[in-house]
Parts: C-alpha cells; structure tokens; sequence
C-alpha cells in the first residue's frame, strides 16, 4: 500500500 | 570533560528502550545545555530526536562540546544493571574513549560502577524545516500506542485522517481492515482528552512498524503529540520533565 518515502526528500543534509 | 548526575536511571533506560530498536549506534552531543540525539534508521525512513536539558539533571557539567558515540545495545545492556530508581551519574574525560557509568542505590550503601566502550560515529545531521503543521493532535500516549499495535495486526500501513470530525486512524489489510476515530473531547484535556487543531484537512500514509516503534515512548509521558500537513514527515513527540524524544516518520504515497 504506497510507495515509502525517504526523509532526504524533505530535510536537507547541513 | 561531562559529568552528569540523573536522579533516577529510569529515564535514560526508557529513553535506551524507545530507541535501540530503531538505531544502532548514535552520537550523543554533550555541551552545556544538555545532551542531544540525532539518528536516522538505517533506511532513511525514521529520525529520532532526544533532548535531556542540563536542568533536568541534579547536577550537570560540560565544559566543551563533546560527542560521545555509543553502540546502543552495549548502552542497553550496562542500563539494564541499574534499578530504575538508582542514582545515576555518567562520566567521560575530554578526547576519553570511555564513558563510565555510576549507579548509586536509593536505600543502601551500594554503588555499582560500569565502563562503556565509546566509539568514533560518522552521523550526518540532517537540519529539519520548521514546520507550520495543518494539524496538531494531542492524546493520552497509552491511546496511541493501542490504536497502532491494533491496526497493525490488520495490514501494514495507517491512514491518518485529521478532519471536522476527528482524527481517524485507518487499516486496509488484505483479510481484515478497520478504523478508529477519535473526536475532540470537550469536558477532558490531555493527560486523559484529546485535543484536535486543525487548519487545513490532512489525509496521510505511514508504515505501522514504525509507529509500533516510536509508541515504546509512553513509557515517558502519558501525553503524545501528532503533527501532520500533507506531504510533510509525521512528527510524533512525547515530552517529559527533563527534554523531549521526537520522531519523524517519512510518509508513503499512492500506489
């Protein structure tokens, strides 16, 4: 059910 | 050089527990505010964050910054020989590759010292947006945790539903499927109530493993936040007298 998303996609590495 | 002094181990054990499940090796950052957590489960999906404020500590001394990077499991395991209501003070030098542990009984004379192996830890701290959420959700945390642990006997994935009506939690699984909806109560605010403020309707998917995950946390508080705006990580935060643990949880999309 759904693909999962990463969290790169939404928070930004410093 | 840290020296830390807890008043109670249970804290740091609970802590441990909410989270050795879901990251192995982690750099705790010590400066003079307090000791920080920053870790990503190994496939990105997760993040956990913990604060202990310096002033949740009996006594609480950090010269310089100082991370201090332990194996989880190992930190688990030297927690486990502390009874939950011992003292608990926790030591390391400047540049030391040990933390030393020192657990003082309530009622005896007793003190048990450990020594912990601190490793070199290669974390990318990611910086995290604030976030104005559309929907903020406040719960008894032992709720939380029923509705997840119920719903993923069901399938693998919860929709959560934040609308007029409430806060509904819905299982689509291949033999069964069910839903839960919790409506604002009017005569009862959190510890026991929940509250709902929504600005804009919220429609989201997350994986239940995760959620199983993160509800190990009611340990700390009876209270759990839920954060929510569309397409945006799931923030899930329990806070306590001495910090905080939040966890962001990526969200999945159609199919």
């Amino acid at each position: 059910m759904g693909r999962q998303q990463t969290l790169g996609k939404f928070f930004q590495m410093p | 050089m840290l020296e830390a002094r807890l008043a109670e181990a249970a804290i740091l054990k609970r802590l441990l527990d909410s989270i050795k499940e879901l990251v192995t090796d982690a750099n705790f950052e010590c400066n003079e505010e307090g000791i920080n957590l920053q870790a990503m489960d190994n496939s990105h999906v997760a993040l956990v964050s913990v604060k202990l404020s310096a002033s949740g500590f009996k006594k609480y001394r950090c010269d310089r910054p100082l991370p201090l990077g332990v194996n989880l499991g190992s930190f688990t395991k030297v927690l486990k020989c502390a009874k939950d209501d011992d003292v608990c003070i926790i030591k390391a030098a400047d540049d030391a590759d040990i933390l030393s542990l020192t657990y003082e009984a309530r009622n005896s004379d007793r003190i048990a010292e450990y020594e912990m192996k601190l490793m070199d830890i290669d974390a990318d701290t990611l910086n995290i947006p604030d976030t104005d959420y559309d929907a903020r959700v406040s719960m008894p945390s032992a709720e939380f945790t029923r509705i997840v642990r119920d719903l993923s006997q069901l399938g693998e994935s919860v929709r959560i539903e934040v609308s007029k009506e409430g806060v509904r939690f819905i299982s689509d699984g291949e033999a069964a499927n069910g839903n839960i909806l919790l409506r604002q109560t009017d005569d009862d605010a959190p510890p026991e109530g929940v509250t709902i403020e929504m600005n804009q309707h919220v429609n989201l998917t997350f994986s239940l493993k995760y959620l199983v995950n993160f509800a190990k946390s009611s340990t700390l508080s009876n209270v759990v936040q839920l954060m929510l705006s569309n397409d945006v990580p799931l923030l899930v935060s329990y806070d306590f007298n001495q910090g905080h643990i939040r966890y962001y949880l990526a969200p999945k999309i159609g199919d």
